[in-house]
């Protein structure tokens, strides 16, 4: 564990939360893609199937039964409870052409061809694009409430630390995973538009307004 | 050969 990895997690947790209590305490899922949340939800189950057969440590299993229960709370939420609030006419992305590529991409580039491999290189992938209609989302109405900006920020942080995390082990460690890697970077480079719009806009009181 | 370092990561 370094620095950049514990920063990585508590960010990533952060978001989790920060979404969580948006939606418990607005009772609304408005300007949420139900869409991002039932792909991160697919992104925990497939990475984490080993939770109970490969034992790390109390700080990986109680983090990663933290993840999947809340990113299934999440869905729960947009789609059963507060369903009466989520705004299904914006968000429309194809879902399908993300996972359909990043499965077949997961059976061609992994570091083992065995089932528990395959799901997470998959989950790997699909993490990386699993913010996209989000995206699309906020770009479709132009804008995005501030605390929702918040999550989003601190979501991109997550793995943006992670790639630091990655550089220190190489360092330190002698270790590197290279398809983490790529995909960490893809991931943090579909942010960097929001990340401007939030530096330049939210950080000084304004609302994110996307350029529709 | 990468090794595979990011099975204890979240």
């Amino acid at each position: 564990m370094n620095i950049f990895r514990f920063l990585g997690d508590i960010s990533h947790l952060s978001a989790i939360i920060i979404l969580l209590l948006k939606i418990w305490k607005s009772r609304s899922c408005a300007g949420i893609s139900g869409k991002s949340q039932l792909l991160f939800a697919i992104v925990f189950t497939t990475r984490y199937l080993d939770l109970f057969t490969n034992f790390i440590s109390f700080y990986n299993t109680s983090m990663k039964v933290v993840y999947v229960a809340s990113s299934y709370a999440t869905v729960w939420m947009i789609y059963s409870k507060f369903k009466a609030t989520y705004d299904g006419n914006h968000d429309t992305f194809r879902v399908e052409f993300l996972i359909v590529p990043t499965a077949i991409l997961s059976f061609l580039v992994n570091h083992d061809f065995t089932p528990l491999e395959i799901l997470w290189t998959f989950s790997i992938y699909l993490e990386s694009v699993a913010i996209l209609p989000q995206l699309f989302m906020v770009s479709k109405t132009g804008e995005a409430e501030t605390i929702t900006s918040h999550y989003l920020f601190a979501l991109g942080i997550y793995r943006t630390l992670y790639l630091f995390n990655w550089i220190w082990r190489y360092q330190f460690e002698e270790f590197f995973d290279l398809i983490a890697i790529v995909a960490g970077l893809v991931q943090t480079v579909l942010y960097c538009d929001f990340f401007y719009l939030y530096i330049t806009k939210v950080l000084k009181g304004k609302k994110l307004s996307l350029p529709a | 050969e990468a090794n595979t370092a990011a099975k204890d990561e979240l």
